[in-house]
């Protein structure tokens, strides 16, 4: 099976942490993915230069390792992974899971992940998502008891340094790293962390695009804050915002006197600060927003919540009552 | 539970800009954030 995933929406993405497969361990940074479902990492049989700059899993040094033998066209879009699955002990800190499914990149041309600061992904997602219906590395870990609650959260600093960009909790939450109560949302549809978004402000005025609802995928995966694209136009123009091949440009000084936008989740309204939404880099303001073109798969307006709105809200993803909670970071 | 500490490392997106080889890339697949949501083809 084929997924398609492309490679450009990692293009954003940076933030990771290590994991270690086989015996004895062989470690690997890996971006922790709630936007897809397997766990890979590049092999010693990659000879592909994004393989050259990254660890590489080395099969025959694993007393732990058993080739399952499929081999699975992952596609980036721009290009694709092939993967070939086998399965060995997962170790994430003090949590081990044996026999974790995994896949091992042969062959992963795609120009981007040459320039990535991590070797491979983790996905977070639910099994239903998982190319070649791999157990995903959540489910081994409730599967094995390695989770005191059948929970994760992530936390992302609002001025993230190189050695420290936030904390994934898996098995827990802690109160020290938000405010407040927790908002919950159900997941509207198991594949992604998906919820129904009731209704989009900015600033005061409430846009009315979500009257007959509208979807939100909350993906660690992604960095920016996409935005369908009916409504990009409109957003732009509220923030007084141009186009520009660097993205979509705002004078730095007006950042005080922009609007907050407001997402209406759960029967909350989750405000995003300017501070949230412009990214400054040396003085040149941009909007860390996009747009999307595809509708979710029920024809709803489809956002994607990433890092630039983790940031703000520390996000608890409940894997047995299936919902999401959001708490003022 | 466990706490993972997650660094937080130059984007893809800025190292390719910094080797100059963004602009190119980007010019050669229609870029669509959604994309990663495609349900899996046979």
């Amino acid at each position: 099976s084929v997924v398609r995933e492309p490679i450009a929406n990692h293009l954003d993405s940076s933030y990771f942490g290590e994991i270690s497969i086989g015996e004895p361990p062989q470690k690997f940074l890996v971006l922790f993915d709630t936007g897809s479902a397997n766990l890979w990492v590049p092999s010693t049989d990659c000879k592909s230069p994004a393989c050259f700059n990254h660890a590489k899993f080395q099969p025959s040094a694993s007393a732990t390792f058993t080739p399952r033998g499929q081999s699975y066209n992952v596609s980036y879009g721009s290009g694709s992974v092939t993967i070939v699955l086998g399965s060995d002990t997962l170790r994430i800190q003090s949590i081990t899971v044996r026999e974790q499914e995994l896949g091992l990149s042969q062959e992963e041309p795609t120009q981007p992940f040459y320039f990535a600061a991590f070797d491979g992904i983790l996905g977070m997602a639910f099994p239903s998502l998982a190319v070649g219906g791999t157990a995903t590395a959540l489910a081994g870990m409730l599967e094995q008891n390695q989770l005191p609650e059948p929970v994760f959260s992530f936390y992302f600093s609002r001025q993230p340094t190189y050695d420290y960009g936030g904390e994934l909790i898996l098995g827990g939450v802690d109160p020290q790293l938000f405010q407040g109560d927790i908002t919950w949302a159900p997941v509207t549809q198991k594949l992604y962390w998906q919820v129904a978004l009731e209704e989009v402000a900015i600033g005061q005025s409430v846009t009315g695009w979500c009257g007959q609802g509208c979807q939100a995928i909350v993906d660690t995966g992604t960095f920016l804050l996409t935005v369908p694209q009916e409504y990009i136009e409109s957003i732009l123009e509220a923030l007084g915002a141009q186009e520009t091949s660097y993205g979509y440009a705002v004078d730095c000084s007006d950042t005080q006197s922009m609007p907050q936008l407001t997402f209406g989740i759960g029967g909350a309204r989750l405000a995003l600060p300017p501070a949230a939404y412009v990214l400054n880099s040396n003085g040149y303001c941009t909007l860390a927003i996009e747009a999307t073109y595809l509708p979710s798969q029920d024809g709803q307006p489809l956002w994607i919540l990433g890092n630039v709105f983790l940031k703000e809200y520390y996000t608890v993803f409940d894997m047995a009552n299936n919902r999401v909670g959001f708490a003022l970071s | 539970a466990v706490r993972i500490s997650l660094k937080k490392g130059l984007s893809i997106r800025d190292q390719m800009r910094a080797a100059g080889v963004l602009d190119d890339f980007l010019k050669h697949i229609k870029y669509d954030p959604v994309k990663k949501y495609q349900p899996s083809q046979g």
